[in-house]
């Protein structure tokens, strides 16, 4: 390599460590860059035309920003397909080089679009020297021409009526910004396709209903996604799991929500030990408790420290409690509840209690004095 | 971090570097548990493998190491299942340690913030990092004070990029402190009444931070993760 390191490009060639050159590490690589995800080809290869090593270069780069804010200019039918092939360029699959665009289509683009540049005096990029692409139909070279139905717009513009691109996130935004104003016209989700959260109406994709992930403020697009049966409780992502399950040590959900927030503290005080089993509250009976049993509570709140651990005496209570499991001692265990049973007497007739203490953090070291 | 200035060590005991070999520091990191770590997903790109990342915690001179640091192996990488590289979006991870750190008043936890606390727009943060300065990559940790920036206004600086509500922004319009190449992953912590220090951002993306385009840094915004740390963290610790 001339540089010290291989270039990311080659960063996974074995021929760039072996032979210490980025001779034929080329690579194709699926397109990754969200302006040109519309392009008549899907894979690329790096360096790009404009010096940039990676797709993340590209990504960030002035010309990146350069182009989209230009075709919104409508100076070039066909600016932001040139931008994309110098930006991601095609990777020819059989000999793992990039494909230029042809000359013809680079001078048209800077012939048409420079000047509107100059305007607001700003510069062609640099880089960008047409007489480095070939011509159309020279020998043994291809080169890249447009489609007629090429698409005039990256996927982040709106395309108007007239033709011209706009930022897709000035659509409906109550303000004209096509010369039509066509991109104010058909703002309900729905005619975007989109759904539509009840309570801000903002719009999102139908893919993002009921896939576990609240999208909308008040959790609308995740409500109403499952029907279980009398038995069963509803896991996070939807699925149903019978409630005899739930909370017993073992993941049975999927995303294993269903042994989440298994051990709680009631917001009364004293601040008695809730486990939620079987889908239901259970306070904790005190028969052969121990502190480290506490320690692991408060550990599984996430909340460390030496717990209080306090018997709460109570005859005639009615809640319904669990019981440690007679043989608790000889199980190897991760998590509270897999060592609690329900439908044993409660000789005591106390509850436990725990007082945890919150994890310090945050706190930075007392700046040190010195004389002076 | 551009427009910084050098940290005292043990100024920002939660900081951290990950790193792999052969470049050394890649990204920043920040210590929310004596075996939990965040990052931003993005850091992982090319480099999935847990073993062939190192975390480095206590250091303040990259090129020294001092009788405070500690090095910890990474056991597993948690990447945030929305992650998108195209768009930047969900640019969040968590790393589980190989061991424990010790905690001393070098190496020590940020608070994370609870599920309704979120930056307020025009308050005050500070942002840390071994990231390039503009004309040099620092040896030594720097540190910049930002203005956290409401989603709205930092929308009209990124015509090209949507700000969801998974990003923060924190910075200035004339970028004049910000964060740069290699701060990624590192953190946006706020002081909180009483001293305690919580971790709003995590950094992860932005303008081409020594070129003409100016404008705010976008981190990843903490506060919308909480649920998602919270329940991995539980769920590699006590049920798998």
């Amino acid at each position: 390599c001339t540089q010290t390191a291989c270039p990311v490009s080659c960063s996974n060639s074995s021929t760039c460590f072996i032979q210490g050159n980025t001779t034929n590490c080329s690579h194709c690589e699926p397109i990754s860059l969200e302006l040109c995800l519309n392009l008549p080809y899907n894979l690329t290869s790096y360096p790009n035309y404009l010096g940039h090593q990676t797709q993340k270069d590209a990504s960030i780069s002035w010309e990146s920003s350069l182009f989209p804010a230009l075709v919104q200019t409508n100076c070039y039918k066909y600016l932001m397909f040139f931008a994309c092939t110098v930006l991601v360029p095609k990777c020819d699959l059989d000999t793992h080089q990039r494909v230029p665009p042809c000359r013809t289509l680079c001078k048209n683009s800077k012939e048409r679009c420079e000047s509107v540049l100059g305007i607001v005096g700003l510069q062609w990029p640099e880089h960008i020297d047409c007489t480095q692409f070939p011509e159309e139909n020279a020998d043994n070279t291809s080169c890249l021409m447009p489609d007629q139905d090429v698409e005039e717009c990256s996927p982040s513009h709106f395309k108007c009526k007239s033709g011209r691109c706009v930022l897709a996130s000035r659509r409906c935004d109550g303000q004209s910004d096509c010369d039509d104003d066509s991109d104010e016209e058909k703002c309900s989700c729905q005619e975007q396709g989109l759904w539509e959260c009840p309570s801000n109406n903002v719009c999102i994709k139908h893919t993002m209903i009921c896939d576990g992930f609240p999208d909308c403020p008040d959790l609308a697009d995740e409500k109403n996604c499952s029907s279980c049966k009398y038995n069963e409780h509803v896991c996070n992502n939807h699925e149903c799991v019978n409630r005899s399950l739930w909370c017993d040590g073992k993941i049975d959900c999927s995303d294993s929500s269903d042994e989440w927030d298994c051990v709680t503290l009631s917001k009364t005080t004293p601040s008695l030990l809730t486990v939620h089993k079987f889908a239901t509250e259970f306070h904790v009976c005190a028969d052969e408790w121990q502190d480290d049993l506490s320690a692991l509570a408060c550990q599984q709140m996430g909340l460390r420290g030496i717990p209080i651990t306090q018997m709460v005496h109570e005859p005639n209570g009615r809640k319904k409690w669990l019981h440690l499991d007679s043989n608790w001692r000889h199980q190897n265990v991760s998590a509270l509840q897999m060592l609690l049973v329900k439908g044993q007497p409660c000789h005591s007739r106390s509850k436990v209690s725990i007082v945890c203490e919150k994890e310090e953090c945050g706190f930075r070291p007392a700046a040190r004095m010195t004389k002076r | 971090i551009l427009g910084g200035r050098t940290s005292r060590p043990g100024r920002w005991p939660w900081q951290c570097s990950m790193q792999s070999d052969p470049s050394g520091h890649i990204c920043g990191c920040v210590l929310i548990g004596k075996k939990w770590v965040l990052t931003v997903a993005h850091c992982f790109e090319g480099r999935e493998k847990a073993s062939v990342w190192r975390v480095v915690f206590g250091i303040n001179n990259l090129d020294h190491p001092s009788d405070f640091m500690q090095t910890r192996q990474v056991n597993r990488i948690i990447l945030h299942p929305r992650y998108n590289r195209a768009v930047v979006d969900y640019d969040i991870s968590i790393v589980e340690l190989d061991t424990e750190i010790n905690e001393t008043s070098y190496v020590r936890p940020v608070c994370l913030p609870s599920r309704d606390q979120s930056a307020q727009p025009d308050t005050y943060c500070y942002i840390t990092g071994w990231g390039h300065m503009g004309n040099r990559m620092p040896f030594k940790l720097q540190e910049g004070e930002v203005r956290i920036i409401s989603r709205d206004k930092c929308q009209t600086h990124f015509d090209m990029k949507t700000i969801t509500s998974r990003m923060l922004c924190a910075g200035y319009e004339s970028g004049t402190v910000d964060s740069c190449m290699g701060d990624s992953g590192g953190p946006l912590v706020c002081e909180e009444t009483g001293g305690r220090w919580t971790l709003y951002g995590l950094t992860s993306w932005g303008s081409v931070c020594f070129s003409k385009i100016m404008g705010p840094g976008v981190y990843s915004n903490v506060t919308h993760f909480i649920d998602w740390i919270e329940k991995q963290i539980y769920l590699h610790t006590f049920l798998l």
